[in-house]
């Protein structure tokens, strides 16, 4: 099912027998509105379609497809277009690296993000994925601000029958710390610490995060980012990953109909890799990243 | 873009960059786009001052099409109610606490209803606020049904000739028909409870939104129709532009916006100061 915008990108170029500058440039304005109402950023748009431009008038895709039969056929301007723009998007989006690096005896993941995106529950979510890979996690509640945040990582973590390590006296960096050391004393390999949401602009928030990092140096640090936001998206990918060299993303609540164009923005401006999706609030449901689905919902 | 002056048009270009990022959308971009596209034809805008001028009260006139007011009590001496709705993650049971907490200042009677029977820890987060801001609580059982809660908190209100009652709901994706039913059950019920009851039903959005807001309110009005909007998390380096369009096509007014997680951070909407932080 194409947009709106797609569906008239390639209805402009039916009826025509070969790709010209002039014909591109009316599909390409169709697809940038398809491309914008899916929440991709403004500039990042704008060199998606420079690339896709480049390519169709170069005809570096292949013009010709192989029939159910085996017969060559040669492809429609329409379709050699369509074909360039989801090349263009999966390339974008690759290459695909879900690993999850983790050290001996200990590994450790740490999330973070603004607040509301999911970092508690993925938490949960990732400690039940390394679970069925047999290793034994332990959660960190380093969320000391908000209201009941660290009772809402126990009730995860008990679900999971796996613990929990908070303590009330500790400030978020001291505690990671801690965390490490208990982890040899429970008999945990993997450690995940959930922080609390901020903004990539609170100096002092982002400060504690260095200092978590600091002190604790994770094998990873997910980013985890709401599939709904909008063009704030590349500011907050790009302040977190200054400050934090992340290792990817986390991609929530596309269990909607949100197109979650911000996953190419991020991915574009940062080039780091997007590990995993949410795909609804239950701890099964979290799915390892593959470009395919995910380009054909941003370009609608 | 044609038959106008390159200054011209690099000021539209301009203006289009600044409104996309905003967040205010492509059919609300274009809107206004082509409406000030006419004003530089019919040769009344002249330069860029004049131009950005003309846009800004283009947008002035589309947010105040309505009036937008903090809540009010609908008579004396009678309970308001009201009800939050939302995707998940964006700021429903934080507002809740912070609506509360205004309205203790005020000397306000509040109740509260935990009306998030599914999520881990949600009933202890609003119980928190409840203790900050001097409110009573009405919660249910693990996985009661959260219309049967929001009915026991509205009796209770009643009981407590509380001024306002406060339904806090699941957060919820539009798309899942099963909890849209849930939403528009709990609406139903509140209105047993009490006749005219909920009073208003406020859709909470989340100012780092893209286009999905417009959906979210559309969707959420089939189920329980809304009375306001509270943008959260303005404070942050979103715009929230996504208000534009939705006020522009709905006509909600914008009860409250909030700036931070603690009980001061909300204000009433100003529409000239959003203008002001959306070209800052
Ligand atoms: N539908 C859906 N909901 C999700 C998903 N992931 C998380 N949620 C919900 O989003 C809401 C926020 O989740 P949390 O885990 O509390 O978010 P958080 O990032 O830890 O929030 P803060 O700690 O306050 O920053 C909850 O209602 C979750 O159930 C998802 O993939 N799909
Ligand atoms: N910076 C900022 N954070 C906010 C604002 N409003 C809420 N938050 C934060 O957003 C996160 C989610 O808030 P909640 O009140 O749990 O959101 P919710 O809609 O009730 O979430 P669910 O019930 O899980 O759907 C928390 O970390 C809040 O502190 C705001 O105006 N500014
Ligand atoms: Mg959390
Ligand atoms: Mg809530």
């Amino acid at each position: 099912t194409l947009s709106k915008g797609f569906r008239t990108a390639r209805q402009s170029l039916s009826g025509q027998t070969e790709l010209t500058e002039h014909n591109i440039d009316i599909a390409l304005r169709e697809v940038r509105v398809s491309l914008l109402e899916a929440d991709v950023e403004y500039n990042v748009v704008a060199r998606f379609l420079d690339r896709v431009k480049t390519k169709a008038l170069g005809r570096e895709v292949a013009t010709h497809v192989k029939d159910k039969s085996g017969q060559r056929l040669r492809l429609k301007p329409a379709e050699h277009f369509v074909g360039i723009c989801y090349e263009e998007l999966e390339a974008l989006m690759g290459p695909v690296d879900t690993s999850i690096k983790l050290s001996k005896p200990v590994g450790t993941i740490m999330m973070v993000g603004l607040q509301g995106t999911g970092k508690t529950t993925t938490t949960g979510k990732l400690a039940q994925f390394l679970i069925k890979k047999q290793l034994k996690p332990m959660l960190v509640a380093a969320d000391i601000y908000r209201p009941a945040a660290v009772l809402q990582l126990k009730v995860l973590g008990d679900s999971l029958q796996i613990p929990v390590f908070a303590d009330p006296a500790l400030l978020p960096p001291q505690l990671c710390a801690q965390a490490l050391i208990k982890a040899k004393e429970w008999q945990c390999n993997v450690v995940i610490f959930d922080t609390a949401g901020r903004l990539s602009i609170d100096d002092e928030l982002m400060h504690e995060l260095e200092e978590i990092k600091r002190l604790t140096k994770p094998d990873n640090v997910f980013l985890v980012v709401d599939a709904m936001v909008g063009q704030d998206a590349v500011r907050t990918a790009a302040e977190f990953n200054r400050r934090l060299d992340i290792d990817g993303f986390i991609l929530t609540k596309l269990d909607g109909d949100a197109r979650g164009g911000a996953a190419l923005s991020i991915k574009e401006i940062t080039s780091k890799p997007i590990k995993f999706l949410g795909m609804g609030e239950k701890l099964g449901n979290l799915e390892e990243f593959r470009p395919q689905g995910l380009a054909s919902r941003i370009l609608g | 873009l044609s038959g106008q002056k390159p200054i011209q048009n690099e000021t539209l270009v301009e203006l289009e960059s600044i409104l996309f990022s905003a967040d205010i959308g492509v059919k609300t971009s274009q809107k206004l786009l082509d409406m000030v596209a006419e004003g530089i034809r019919s040769g009344k805008l002249q330069n860029s001052e004049q131009i950005k001028d003309a846009l800004r009260s283009q947008m002035q006139e589309i947010l105040c099409s309505v009036l937008h007011k903090p809540l009010e009590t609908t008579e004396p001496n009678s309970t308001t109610v009201v009800m939050f709705v939302g995707v998940n993650g964006v700021g429903k049971t934080t507002t809740i606490g912070k609506i509360s907490s205004q309205l203790h200042a005020q000397g306000k009677r509040v109740v509260l209803g935990a009306g998030d029977t599914f999520r881990a820890a949600a009933s202890e987060q609003l119980a928190v606020w409840a203790d900050r801001s001097g409110a009573s609580l009405v919660t249910g059982s693990e996985n009661a049904d959260p219309a049967s809660v929001l009915f026991d908190t509205v009796q209770k209100g009643k009981a407590e000739k509380a001024d306002f009652v406060l339904c806090d709901t699941a957060g919820r994706l539009h798309t899942k028909s099963n909890l849209m039913d849930e939403l528009k059950k709990a609406h139903r019920v509140l209105g047993k409870a009490q006749a005219g009851a909920p009073h208003e039903v406020l859709l909470v959005l989340d100012a780092t939104m893209g286009q999905n807001a417009l959906m979210q309110a559309k969707q959420f009005s089939e189920s329980t129709p809304l009375t306001g909007i509270v943008l959260t998390k303005l404070d942050g380096t979103a715009k929230g532009g996504i208000v534009l369009g939705i006020i522009d096509e709905l006509k909600i007014p914008i009860r409250y916006i909030g700036v931070g997680e603690a009980a001061d951070d909300l204000r009433a909407f100003e529409p000239k100061e959003f203008l002001n932080a959306l070209f800052a």
